[in-house]
């Protein structure tokens, strides 16, 4: 499809111009309030002071993301789409214009909420994080083989509720494996940091 | 944009055929997970010995929601999109080709698990209905403005939750009210039934 194909090579400038920066961009998907926002402003808390770090927010409307993770000392940078369902490299781009990369060391991009499109769309990062919840159910692995596939890691989030809401958490990482043996696979809460430095160990941040 | 007005004209023939079979069709759309399953289970234990109900279950992949509702004793068809981040009504009009439509008075259709796509595909049915969940967190109204402005009703799902999860739901209903004065909202809990019957009565089932 031409719009994969041109975003492909718009991807590649991308990670061109972070390699020559020197900075580690993470890209984090993962369908509506699975914590992707809490798991940034978890990372931010532990690694702000050895670690310059700016975050790109991406949603169709309102600045909140970009407010919550700005509020943990790093800079900000948010994304407003309108009506597009994900971000692509393109957009990525135009957000960093005017942003003095010299200045940082690791960008993390929220994209927008959705567990699907987004999945399509390389932003020139060096990892795609895909952020599942206990609290959408147990089919979500199932159900998206693809972005799973192209993920580079998966983040299991809300741990903390896993009991009360009786959710097999070793069923879901098994449903991970089957769809690619080798992918990363992290059981976190980001309210009660469960899991976060080994998630940090593992992106070598 | 062509693609929608194309959609637009099989969302008309589509109504027109559910209109000559007297059938009331219902879009069910929502982020994955926010309950748009146990929504229609619920609802089909309460009406299927007055309502004679296909359900039409739509996702990337598997079987599991088409599996699940069948086994409250309505018919089902499972569409898989493969790769389609929506249904559109071209997809619905094929599904029901092989369809005795006279066989039906009620047709419930669960769209694919996304807060943004589907809201722009009209099916050509009577009441598109968004289903959000207190396990998405506050802000998911007010970062989705067209996907509500183009909702018939509001479901509010796993009000079961909210008092442990600390949710706010006059909050959210308030976000709903500043979209759209007059947007039909229900809180329900589709695994303890309440708000259930209220639901149904609006929808004039
Ligand atoms: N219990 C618990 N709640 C969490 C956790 N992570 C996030 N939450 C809550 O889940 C809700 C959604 O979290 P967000 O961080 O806004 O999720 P998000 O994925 O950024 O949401 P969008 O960007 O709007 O798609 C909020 O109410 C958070 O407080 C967690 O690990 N445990
Ligand atoms: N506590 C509680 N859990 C619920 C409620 N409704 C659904 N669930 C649970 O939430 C999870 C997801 O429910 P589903 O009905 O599969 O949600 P869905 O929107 O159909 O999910 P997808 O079709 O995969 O996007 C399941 O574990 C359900 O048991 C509710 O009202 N209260
Ligand atoms: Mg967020
Ligand atoms: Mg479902
Ligand atoms: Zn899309
Ligand atoms: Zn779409």
């Amino acid at each position: 499809q031409d719009l994969f194909g041109a975003n492909e090579d718009a991807a590649s400038l991308n990670a061109d111009l972070f390699k020559k920066h020197g900075i580690t961009v993470i890209d984090i998907m993962g369908s509506v309030g699975t914590g992707k926002t809490q798991l940034i402003e978890a990372m931010c808390e532990r690694l702000h002071e050895r670690h310059r770090i700016l975050m790109i927010a991406g949603d169709l409307a309102t600045n909140i993301d970009a407010d919550r993770v700005g509020s943990h000392g790093v800079d900000t940078v948010q994304i407003n789409t309108g009506t597009a369902c994900h971000l692509d490299a393109r957009m990525v781009r135009v957000a960093l214009a005017d942003i003095d990369l010299s200045k940082y060391d690791v960008v993390f991009i929220e994209n927008v909420g959705n567990l699907i499109c987004p999945a399509g769309y390389s932003l020139g990062a060096a990892k795609k994080i895909v952020v599942v919840s206990v609290t959408e159910g147990p089919y979500m692995i199932q159900k998206h083989p693809l972005t799973i596939k192209r993920a580079d890691m998966v983040v299991i989030n809300k741990i903390d509720l896993a009991e009360i809401l009786e959710f097999d958490i070793d069923a879901l990482v098994k449903d991970v494996r089957e769809v690619d043996a080798n992918l990363s696979v992290h059981k976190v809460s980001s309210k009660t940091g469960m899991g976060i430095s080994e998630l940090l160990d593992s992106l070598g941040l």
